[in-house]
């Protein structure tokens, strides 16, 4: 299964991410 | 000659055909990989070998949704107290799943499967992070994110789908757009001057913990099913068949936060056919009967809520269940 998010937010909005990373329910995402 | 090549006819079986075209087909498909994987070494970027519309038609004639509810009529059959411990037992071994963090360690408390894929988690196995304001709603591997370009999404590098398609017309706002700058879908969406639209994707592997949390602090206005394909969703089959997320069942929630739009949808696969929002009580998926193409819409705003479903970030939304 597969979750998706879509959203609009300010320009300077960052994801702290690297695709194919593992990531556990309450961490960081990304932040403006 | 011809007595040579008439005993060699007759020796031909079918299952020698079968093995000659089988083999043929693996031998040319690792020497694509072979070439590909030459080509990387030498620095040059593979696009990756998207399904044709014939190998997206043959994957979706699999009954897959047939499939999905025979492994989930399969997963809510009891298993006797003696049984339990093995079967679990070879299903944490087989997906690295860590009973340490769940709410019940002891094996023998999930009278079947299905409880058992469904388990919680203790409190403190997963804090929650309040120095950001999105977070991520469930456990899993990213697939893919970044910001939403010309109205297309990709689902792994490379391959993309339509938003447009994704999420479905966007009539679950009146938007009072101007016909001058309504411009495309995208810019439907963005309903603050100088926002951009992001997106996120989350694989979930077969062990990972598969309920969802509220990524942010926001309002749930409206909700969007489409019933659908339960192709499997693996990052392989990703990278394979182009919108993918598109075929398969899926429930769209869509409101607003802090920053304007926001929206959460949760994707079905084989193994996990059927979703759960545990505010809507109504809503029902792998149904055995849908029409293609269809989606049925539902709006938590009514006279009496005006607000829709407020969520806190890190508060449980909903569950994925096996079949």
């Amino acid at each position: 299964s597969t979750i998706v998010l879509v959203f609009e937010a300010p320009k300077d909005f960052t994801f702290n991410l690297k695709a194919g990373q593992k990531i556990r329910f309450g961490e960081a995402l990304g932040t403006m | 000659i011809q007595a040579a090549s008439l005993t060699t006819a007759t020796r031909l079986r079918p299952v020698h055909v079968l093995v000659g075209t089988g083999g043929g087909y693996v031998g040319y498909w690792q020497y694509g990989k072979y070439k590909d994987r030459e080509l990387e070494r030498q620095g040059i970027e593979v696009p990756p070998h998207v399904a044709n519309e014939m190998e997206v038609a043959l994957y979706k004639s699999i009954p897959t949704r047939l499939l999905s509810r025979a492994w989930g009529r399969l997963n809510q059959v009891e298993l006797p107290m003696w049984l339990r411990k093995p079967v679990y037992s070879l299903y944490i071994w087989t997906f690295g799943v860590n009973m340490k963090e769940a709410a019940v360690e002891d094996l023998q408390h999930y009278r079947n499967l299905s409880e058992f894929f469904r388990r919680k988690l203790k409190p403190q196995a997963r804090p929650v992070c309040n120095s950001h304001c999105v977070i991520s709603p469930s456990d899993g591997k990213i697939l893919h994110f970044g910001r939403v370009k010309n109205c297309e999404v990709e689902q792994v590098k490379g391959v993309t789908y339509s938003l447009e398609t994704f999420l479905g017309p966007q009539t679950w706002t009146d938007i009072s757009k101007g016909e001058d700058d309504a411009g495309s879908f995208q810019d439907l969406l963005v309903t603050k001057d100088g926002n951009q639209l992001f997106h996120c994707i989350i694989y979930l592997a077969p062990g990972d913990y598969h309920c969802f949390h509220s990524p942010t602090d926001w309002r749930v206005a409206h909700r969007r099913h489409f019933p659908g394909s339960l192709m499997s969703v693996n990052p392989g089959v990703a990278r394979w068949i182009k919108e993918l997320f598109c075929h398969n069942e899926r429930v769209v929630l869509s409101g607003e936060w802090v920053h304007g739009f926001f929206s959460l949808t949760a994707v079905g696969a084989t193994n996990v056919g059927s979703i759960r929002i545990y505010f809507d009580r109504d809503l029902r998926t792998n149904s055995p009967r849908y029409c293609k193409g269809s989606y049925n819409d539902f709006s938590y705003i009514s006279s009496t809520n005006k607000e829709g479903v407020c969520m806190r970030k890190g508060e449980h939304l909903g569950e994925f269940n096996l079949g």
